[in-house]
């Protein structure tokens, strides 16, 4: 099975 | 619908912007973004831009004491504690009024720029529920393929495999039953089945959903409301 990203990787903290 | 995958919210109200929500699951993998307008009340006052932390379930146990057929009222006082709801019975002058503690919840905001997009698919949103919750249980994964001429949801398990290809058509009679494809360049993403089954608990809202997927970026799923939306961004499954 595919491991699964994390949402931040792609949308940076304000 | 969110309360599966985000407990605690900050619920940031104002008057040009009317409730907005964002939000992102413990395992980090799912943000959701919600915009209720004000236009969606009958009546929307904000004196000042307010943040109301509230936990899901609690608010949830709350919502569930008023009957459909009543009126609901929302209120805050400017530096609150609590969340007041009052639930009218106007035909039978019945008055019910609960109060809900208010949290403090530390959240980062996270910057959601537009995005490009390789396709966008718009699909009747009970059958995009139907195909994720069959798929998931058939496997932890689901992929979807999308090419000018279909879209496909693929699911491979220990027991076997599935597809569910669904071609784009236009249905006159009821718009909402159309599927639709936009396409810019193909893309195939997979992602967790268990998310997209939380996504779908948002299908009673909308009668349709909109789905957007570029190439190694997360995908979004919006379910439109009648003034406002609620957005779901998933990351997708990448291969070692």
């Amino acid at each position: 099975n595919k491991p699964q990203t994390s949402i931040e990787e792609f949308f940076p903290v304000e | 619908s969110i309360k599966d995958s985000v407990k605690l919210c900050n619920f940031n109200c104002s008057q040009s912007q009317g409730i907005t929500v964002q939000a992102i699951d413990d395992s980090r993998v799912l943000l959701i973004a919600l915009k209720i307008d004000a236009g969606s009340f009958q009546e929307f006052r904000c004196d000042k831009d307010l943040v109301l932390g509230l936990d899901l379930e609690s608010l949830s146990k709350i919502l569930k004491q008023g009957n459909n057929e009543e009126y609901l009222t929302l209120m805050a006082e400017d530096s609150p504690d609590n969340l007041m709801a009052v639930f009218e019975d106007k035909k039978k002058d019945r008055i019910s009024e609960f109060s809900l503690k208010l949290m403090d919840i530390d959240s980062d905001v996270l910057t959601i720029d537009d995005m490009e997009t390789d396709c966008t698919i718009t699909l009747p949103a009970y059958e995009f529920a139907k195909i994720a919750k069959d798929m998931k249980t058939l496997s932890e994964s689901l992929k979807i393929v999308v090419t000018k001429d279909s879209v496909k949801f693929n699911a491979e398990g220990q027991i076997g495999t599935g597809s569910v290809i669904l071609k784009p058509h236009t249905d006159m009679d009821k718009p909402e039953e159309s599927v639709k494809i936009e396409l810019n360049s193909p893309v195939a993403l997979t992602f967790g089945a268990k998310y997209l089954n939380d996504i779908v608990k948002a299908t009673s809202l909308s009668s349709t959903v909109t789905i957007k997927l570029t190439d190694k970026s997360p995908a979004l799923f919006e379910y439109k409301l009648p003034s406002g939306y609620l957005r779901y961004y998933l990351a997708p499954k990448f291969d070692d």
